[in-house]
């Protein structure tokens, strides 16, 4: 007979560590800079803080190799906004378990990314992780954290308080067993592409060789931060509504409907309310199955719900990416897309996208830049819906440019959800919605450059005469 | 100040549902079916039973949509070992509960794929799931479940047991928000590559129309069923090790090694021991932390491991491949190339590949069909390592071989962990030990092709004149 078990949040992920990329030293480097600084950028903007992040990669003293792979010291240091020490040790010792479980723009999203590289440093080294926070800049605590991985919680080893002068802020040290050499290049192409989508950032990055990576502040301005949002109706699912209907006490439909949805308004929730076939003074609390069932399914397909809309949203924009283009790839010519606010499964998202071309930077044939929620993706291109937008839109030399020609593509895309196909967050899935916006935006922009090209040419052609 | 939660494993691929495979209703179908399909394979695997497997998928009575997506009725039934009555609601009602967390080739791995597609009908219905099960063929326990998905349990609606004569075997019942015309051509053509790859199986299916697509047992020969084995020194990391210390009370050193790895004899022990500078008296249960990390250090560094055998494998094997190359695709030559066992980070693996060419079945250009552990993969193809090295292999055009020319290329990998990418099983991950196998094995099934062809072609010369 078989025999079976149930496995912990952090043991499943122990066993299957490849899911969240963690599948070798190179790549295990990789992922664990990058979620530690994506938490410290979303702590910062979280109080629209100018972010100051310091990264530092160094070799470890006790190393008994000499040669990658070998054990490495990673240490991450913010001005964001702190944690509570009450929560600290389950946020970084705890998988599933965050502050980001909330229908509002950011990095991250499945509570357990800083986690993951706690852990897998642990398993492949048997240090401890030490984390120095504060909320207020006078009380600093400092932890050192195991994680129990067979039960999902921390193990706190040491705790201390000091009370100093200083500004809030978190630092994360923690030891792994990685490999620079191989992952050095994918490591600065991830600081440089963030510089490049946060200019009021200063991030600096000192390397195993002790070489320092200095990106300035380039900008005082920060964006408008992203707000939390209601959910919209075409998104919501039995579940969702078994459960908001079992804790309300809202004894008025329409009121219901207007206080917990995205954009429904008096008129709009009566007219839904009818197209559903319910009586406008029924107690939302007391209708049965069937009526939840009936009333789910109207949701879905009534049309006069507004479209959710981007508010609570905060693109790139386009100084942003002017900024960021002419600096980084210094084109002869580029141009911009910003697309109208789109919604899959109820979720609102803006994408953007921009096309740079020629000048003495870009190199021949296309790179694609991508990013979401302001987030570099550097894997898994070809997975990646934008992946395959721009590989099916460019082949078809629609637009006249040459094979070799000189061609960045950048494409952003924000949301209260981003649609990532795995929990590594490297690549989006293939959402119509999503396939749809990126398309146009590459087509937009591919018109302006076709335009560019060919006034270019008979400019050209006038000059030779 | 930041609001923290934790949410169960339940709840985080409820909002997550993407990662699982069930993005949207086509999608959601295929993968609902797949599941429990690989779970009743799995099962009668188990005990060498010839599986029979019958799985019915048609429009719910109750159905007030009536066009795609819709409200389907899934039922998959089949005489596999059954379950316990005391484990069943935890086995379909728990996210990371299951009895394939072993070192064993299983298609299951994760303890989630059957509880998730009760998830997703559950969300998307409001309907519990109805289990019907037996473990001798004469106590039939029959459950109505519904998840409490915020507690990762499940809820018992009902429960009965009827006294009968019949044999071992489990039967599913769910409703879910589907899309059977959107769906219908992967699901068909999951079964028809799941009959390729299982002969020994009968399976039959009535689709939504009540049309029957039987494919019945063409061999009675079951392949030798898996082992469960134990693990092999290179994979071991410290968290490994750290429990295993702790657990055991072996206290010779050499023994405890021999006992607990993969083809450690009593030599290779103790040339172990002296090579990690441990006196061979030291008792296993006694060393420090700093001894322990030295343990595991020089496990990855020693060389004088054997590697990893691959008794404990079930590969397909030319019996098989050539039987379904020819039923299904009625080629004028193929070749096969069964690959020497390998290992990845200590987990033995093997890779078949064939190649099937020309003949009036297969179309022009190249398709490929992937399998992992006799499951069929039909999506992400471009994200599979399989799909990456055939479009790399093929396009050098190193073997002559016509553009438009009719190929079909066979990969399946077997192991005791098969390294997906993402929880959905759709395709794997890059691992250079198992690329290289691909690489190696399609080297050899071309080259085969190669000379095939220029034989055909002088033939044909002559001929000619
Ligand atoms: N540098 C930091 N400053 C402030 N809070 C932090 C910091 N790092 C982590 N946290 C807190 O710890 C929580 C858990 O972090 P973790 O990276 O494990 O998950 P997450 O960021 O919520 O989601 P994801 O898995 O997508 O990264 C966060 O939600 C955040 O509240
Ligand atoms: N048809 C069946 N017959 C016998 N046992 C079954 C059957 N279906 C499920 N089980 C049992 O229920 C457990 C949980 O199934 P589930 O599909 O959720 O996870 P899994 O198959 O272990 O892993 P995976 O997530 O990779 O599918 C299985 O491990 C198996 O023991
Ligand atoms: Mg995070
Ligand atoms: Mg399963």
């Amino acid at each position: 007979q078989s025999s079976f078990s149930e496995i912990s949040p952090s043991e499943f992920f122990y066993r299957n560590r490849d899911l969240a990329g963690f599948s070798n030293p190179a790549k295990a480097l990789y992922t664990a800079t990058r979620e530690l600084v994506e938490n410290s950028l979303d702590a910062c903007e979280s109080t629209a803080t100018l972010p100051k992040i310091s990264v530092k990669i160094r070799y470890s003293e006790e190393e008994r190799h000499e040669q990658d792979p070998r054990t490495y010291v990673i240490t991450v240091q913010d001005n964001g906004n702190g944690i509570d020490p009450r929560q600290a040790p389950n946020a970084f010792g705890k998988v599933f378990y965050g502050s980001k479980y909330r229908l509002k723009q950011a990095r991250g999203m499945f509570g357990m990314g800083g986690t993951m590289a706690i852990l897998y440093g642990q398993i492949t080294t048997s240090k401890p992780v030490t984390i120095t926070t504060s909320t207020d800049g006078r009380e600093f605590h400092t932890f050192r954290l195991l994680i129990d991985i067979q039960n999902n919680k921390p193990i706190i080893l040491s705790r201390s308080t000091r009370r100093g002068v200083g500004s809030s802020g978190t630092s994360v040290e923690m030891l792994l067993h990685g490999d620079f050499f191989r992952a050095s290049a994918k490591i600065r192409d991830y600081f440089r592409q963030t510089a490049l989508v946060t200019p009021y950032a200063e991030i600096t990055f000192i390397d195993p060789q002790g070489r320092l990576w200095y990106f300035p502040q380039t900008t005082k301005t920060v964006p408008k931060a992203p707000i939390e949002t209601k959910p919209h109706p075409h998104g919501f699912d039995f579940e969702a509504m078994r459960r908001l209907l079992k804790q309300t006490d809202e004894s008025s439909f329409p009121k219901l409907l207007m206080n917990e949805f995205h954009r429904v308004g008096k008129q709009t929730a009566r007219n839904f309310l009818t197209f559903a076939k319910f009586d406008l003074r029924t107690d939302p609390r007391k209708i049965s199955n069937e009526e939840t069932v009936r009333l789910v399914d109207a949701m879905h397909q009534f049309d006069g719900f507004l479209p959710p809309d981007s508010n609570c949203l905060s693109p790139l924009g386009t100084e942003i990416l002017k900024a960021g283009i002419v600096s980084e790839l210094q084109p002869e010519f580029y141009s911009i897309a910003i697309r109208p606010p789109a919604a899959y499964s109820g979720y609102p998202f803006i994408v953007e996208v921009a096309l740079a071309y020629g000048g003495k930077v870009i190199g021949e044939g296309v790179r694609l830049y991508r990013f979401a929620n302001r987030v570099p993706l550097l894997y898994d291109e070809a997975s990646d819906v934008a992946g395959q937008v721009v590989s099916e839109l460019l082949d078809r030399r629609a637009y006249n440019i040459p094979r070799e020609a000189p061609l960045a593509v950048i494409t952003h895309v924000c949301s209260t959800k981003i649609p990532y196909k795995s929990v590594g967050k490297e690549f989006l899935a293939e959402r119509p919605e999503l396939e749809k916006e990126l398309k146009n935006g590459l087509r937009e922009t591919l018109r302006q450059l076709k335009s560019y090209l060919s006034r270019k040419g008979s400019i050209e052609a006038v000059q030779r005469r």
